[in-house]
């Protein structure tokens, strides 16, 4: 990718990219559709030998030879017996390929993103121009193609889990979910086999999904699972409208032709010329023939109202987000001059038409705007969002990273916009989804892993939530584009990844298999259904260390649920000493959320050696104020500090 | 339809393995073939080891109902497609 180093603040020679030798030796296990491993973000050039950890094999076919793996893909299968059972006979070679190959692009994608090599004068269209390089440069990659045409089944998905813990791999990197609301735990295939992947030592990354902005629309929301939203950087590709009456909305596009020039084109609305989302052939030729289209979003594809526009003779397209979207931009590769615009931009244009005889426009595209304004990180309208579904005592998702305008390795099966009618091919493009905020993050975690073998899974992820922030680089709470407000830790969890900061954590919350049984005890599932996370018929006692509540599980930030019957409730926590100094003492700050009193109790952790463990007990009060709304939420957060390291932890309050 | 075959995944308890079985996937074979007849024949997809400890197979819902009664079966899931987000 190109920028999100910078803007995750990652450079060479210092920090976590030097103190993890840019993750040399991890391996990242990569489950998706697939590699197209001629990139050059798959060079393997200065990378020493495959770590001798590594058990797997890459998997050879008419389309993908054995020289397609090499010191940086370590390794390459594809999983489809799932796959071609659902389609009751073998997969249409002519339409996929059923090598690791990767036809579609995602998974070339993703892949680059978390590991790929340094490229130098990487771009799509000279748009997002620079050098690109994955977060953990000199981690390998191991692709298990296990997405399909028709998706990615369950039972392909386990396949390949099982055999890249078999392999040795060490981050599993999974951009993929369920459609709809979490299923239970233990009937969400992703949550057992990532405990099982964990059990083995292994950090399971997943997308928090693209279901936003809805409530409690996050996947991947098992506490053992790191859950990844998506957000933006300081990077914009910016296109703007121009009105024949002057006024000027901002839009943004990918758009590479030839430009529309100063001069003002008429401009009508789909929606008076056939076809208001504009579908290919709906439009009337004799209302759109050398004019500039308006057409919603939804329905089709984005780029293909471009298509239809141009089809119909019309000479430039102005995609505009209805309430569904609202301010959400996101650029795309159209086909010809086209930019997106926002709900209340396209209100605006719409009643310019409407009011206007002979009203005429022009598109101005001005490239690829890195800086301050608008400020960065923004989450995702798209990105699923919390509260936690299954568990509300769970805050989720975890974190957010850059997800949002990703440049990163392209397929050379598909076009950027991925449709038929675009015959260009690209080694980059710019996509955006949390499938793309994932493997940042996996990436990262990779690093922390190379930085500290010993740390477990839960360890990492605790590095990266107490020392994620939640401003923005104009020093106000980051925004949610949904909404235009501040966002809240049930949008961004514990805020956007700081991995220099998560590098020297100071305190860590540990948590190991047990405590994840004794969770799963805490939210009423009884022995029977505890057993595919144990694999054994439980006796009763299984849940003997059960927890008070699925809220004293020791993660990384609370969420708080009160109700008419609970007005105060307690939480524990343990944590980890992992800094440099045995005698650290640490001293806690609260920032209640209004209505609520909070007491930490020590709220001073004296620490006399290195790795000692210290708890703690928090007591979360409700005052009246809070009980007497019908339904509200409130923000804080708990903070120790030692005068060197800030571990903050998110507070999430319910009523 | 109890006879329409799905894939299902299917749990299973690690020491549950009779001793005559050389290993789990000859096994899960042999639990298939007891199962009740179907016009559809059943399939072994998949064993798993390490991520879950079970098999995966094509069923149908009748037979994967009986399956839930052999000694040592924890679960049995219908197989869902996941969508790349």
């Amino acid at each position: 990718t190109t920028r999100t180093p910078h803007f995750l603040g990652l450079s060479d020679g210092v920090g976590l990219w030097q103190n993890s030798h840019y993750g040399d030796g991890i391996i990242i296990g990569v489950l998706d559709t697939g590699i197209w491993p001629e990139r050059p973000s798959f060079l393997d050039s200065g990378l020493p030998p495959v770590p001798n950890t590594w058990k797997g094999t890459c998997e050879t076919g008419p389309d993908f030879p054995a020289s397609a793996c090499n010191r940086k893909i370590i390794g390459a299968r594809a999983f489809y017996k799932g796959y071609e059972s659902y389609l009751e006979g073998p997969i249409d070679e002519m339409k996929e390929s059923k090598s690791p190959r990767d036809t579609e692009g995602h998974g070339t994608h993703t892949a680059s993103t978390a590991a790929g090599s340094m490229v130098s004068n990487a771009s799509l269209f000279e748009f997002a121009y620079g050098e690109a390089r994955g977060m953990a440069t000199n981690a390998r990659i191991a692709a298990y193609k296990i997405c399909w045409k028709m998706g990615c089944f369950d039972s392909d998905i386990l396949a390949a889990m099982d055999q890249a813990i078999a392999d040795g791999v060490d981050v599993i990197s999974l951009s993929v979910g369920a459609t709809g609301y979490a299923p239970q735990y233990d009937h969400d295939s992703i949550a057992i086999g990532a405990f099982g992947a964990a059990n083995h030592g292994i950090v399971v990354s997943c997308s928090a999904g693209n279901s936003g902005p809805g409530p409690s629309t996050a996947v991947n929301i098992a506490p053992w699972i790191l859950t990844v939203g998506a957000s933006t950087i300081d990077r914009e590709f910016p296109a703007d409208v121009v009105l024949g009456d002057g006024r000027i909305f901002g839009g943004v596009s990918l758009y590479s032709g030839e430009p529309l020039g100063d001069s003002k084109l008429p401009l009508v609305y789909g929606g008076d010329c056939g076809d208001r989302y504009c579908h290919m052939g709906s439009l009337n030729s004799s209302k759109v023939e050398g004019k500039i289209v308006v057409c919603d979003r939804g329905g089709n594809a984005r780029v293909e109202k471009g298509g239809a526009v141009k089809l119909a003779g019309g000479l430039g397209m102005i995609l505009e987000n209805t309430a569904d979207n609202g301010e959400e931009l996101i650029s795309d590769a159209h086909l010809i001059p086209a930019t997106m615009v926002g709900e209340a931009a396209g209100n605006k244009i719409l009643e310019y038409i409407k009011t206007t005889q002979f009203p005429t426009a022009t598109i101005s595209f001005r490239g690829t705007v890195i800086g301050p304004s608008p400020p960065a990180p923004k989450v995702a309208a798209f990105s699923s969002r919390g509260p936690n579904h299954l568990t509300p005592e769970i805050l989720k998702p975890d974190v957010i990273a850059p997800g949002v305008n990703i440049l990163a390795g392209w397929t050379g099966a598909a076009a950027p916009t991925d449709l038929d009618i675009d015959p260009r091919r690209v080694d980059f493009n710019i996509i955006s989804g949390t499938s793309m905020s994932c493997p940042h993050v996996s990436g990262l975690a990779a690093l922390l892993k190379k930085a500290y073998p010993n740390w477990s899974p839960a360890a990492i992820k605790s590095a990266l939530m107490t020392t994620a922030y939640n401003l923005d680089n104009s020093g106000h709470t980051i925004n949610d584009l949904a909404t235009g407000e501040e966002a809240s830790p049930f949008i961004y969890g514990a805020g956007h990844v700081d991995p220099n900061r998560a590098l020297n954590p100071g305190l860590v919350y540990d948590i190991d298999s047990s405590d994840y049984i004794a969770f799963l005890c805490s939210i009423g599932y009884d022995s029977k259904r505890i057993e595919v996370f144990v694999r054994e018929p439980n006796s009763s006692d299984v849940c003997a260390t059960k927890l008070a509540t699925p809220g004293d599980l020791n993660y990384p930030s609370f969420s708080v649920v009160f109700n008419s019957n609970d007005h105060v409730v307690k939480y524990r926590r343990k944590v980890k000493n992992v800094g440099t100094s045995a005698g650290a003492v640490y001293e806690a700050k609260v920032n209640a959320p209004p209505g609520v009193k909070i007491s930490v109790s020590p709220s001073k952790l004296e620490f006399s050696a290195v790795n000692q463990t210290l708890s703690y007990e928090v007591s979360f009060a409700s005052d009246s104020l809070g009980l007497s709304s019908v339904e509200s939420q409130g923000f804080g957060s708990i903070e120790w500090s030692d005068g060197v390291h800030l571990v903050r932890s998110p507070i999430a309050v319910r009523w | 339809s109890s006879d329409c075959p799905q894939n299902f995944i299917i749990h299973v308890s690690k020491s549950h393995k009779p001793s005559l079985f050389s290993s789990h996937h000859h096994w899960y074979s042999s639990i298939l073939h007891s199962l009740p007849p179907s016009p559809h024949p059943t399939k072994l997809l998949y064993t798993y080891q390490l991520s879950i400890n079970g098999f995966s197979a094509r069923l149908t819902s009748s037979q994967a109902n009986k399956l839930k009664h052999f000694p040592g079966i924890l679960s049995v899931i219908p197989d869902q497609a996941r969508q790349i987000h």
